[in-house]
């Protein structure tokens, strides 16, 4: 049994370095036949740019998506203990009869826009 | 199994790479095949330059939820500051 | 196609920009 896995995996590994061969050829054919010249790359090179900026945008977007996460985590907090904060300084007004102040316009956008 | 499945996803992806190229091979018997590629040439320009604006975006966002994270802090510490006085 | 999609997220990251810098504002306010 054992023989036969390592014939099979040794059919993988010539299988695998065959296809690496195939492609090295292709493209050593194509970028002999599509020299780079001035403004213009060969289609071989045009390929792999294009896969690395696929790459690129994965990873950019991987990294984007847990960063919005984190902030409206954040952001519906800051509003809990916002809300929190201004109950507990409702009472304190109530029980010491003190008057604060009223929200400016400024502060009243504010509230708005934390909403 | 799931050794083979990765095998065998490797395989094909060099069989698809494979492809590519030998579709690519006759390109220059293609017409108008240099303004083509040098469309796609200027095209993978100016994604990367979208990608390099992205980047500096997701780096202002990362700074952003640092401010977040500050501000939250130093809310909490007045909430604690509101609760010791009550 | 790939632009596209970059374009959308670059859109939707400046916009949460945005969003977030009105909000440390607004919140910066409240807590003067």
């Amino acid at each position: 049994m054992e023989e036969e896995v390592d014939k099979l995996e040794l059919m993988f590994q010539k299988a695998d370095s065959d296809l690496d061969y195939i492609q090295y050829r292709l493209e050593y054919e194509i970028k002999t036949n599509h020299p780079d010249s001035a403004g213009e790359k060969n289609p071989v090179t045009l390929l792999q740019e294009l896969s690395a900026i696929k790459s690129r945008f994965q990873t950019l977007h991987e990294r984007f998506k847990p960063i919005a996460d984190e902030q409206k985590e954040t952001k519906s907090r800051i509003c809990a203990t916002f809300n929190k904060t201004m109950t507990v300084i409702q009472e304190l007004q109530k029980q010491t009869d003190l008057e604060l102040s009223p929200l400016t316009e400024e502060e009243k956008t504010a509230v708005q826009q934390l909403k | 199994s799931s050794d083979l499945d990765q095998l065998c996803s490797h395989i094909n992806e060099k069989i698809g790479n494979i492809k590519k190229s030998l579709s690519l091979r006759n390109c220059g018997q293609v017409p108008n095949s240099k303004t083509i590629l040098s469309k796609i040439g200027d095209e993978i320009m100016v994604i990367n330059e979208l990608l390099n604006k992205l980047e500096i975006e997701i780096q202002f966002q990362e700074q952003t939820t640092n401010s977040l994270k500050e501000l939250c802090a130093s809310l909490e510490e007045d909430y604690k500051d509101v609760e010791h006085l009550k | 196609t790939l632009k596209d999609n970059v374009n959308i997220l670059l859109d939707k990251a400046s916009l949460e920009s945005q969003e977030s810098i009105g909000f440390i504002k607004a919140a910066k306010v409240l807590m003067k």
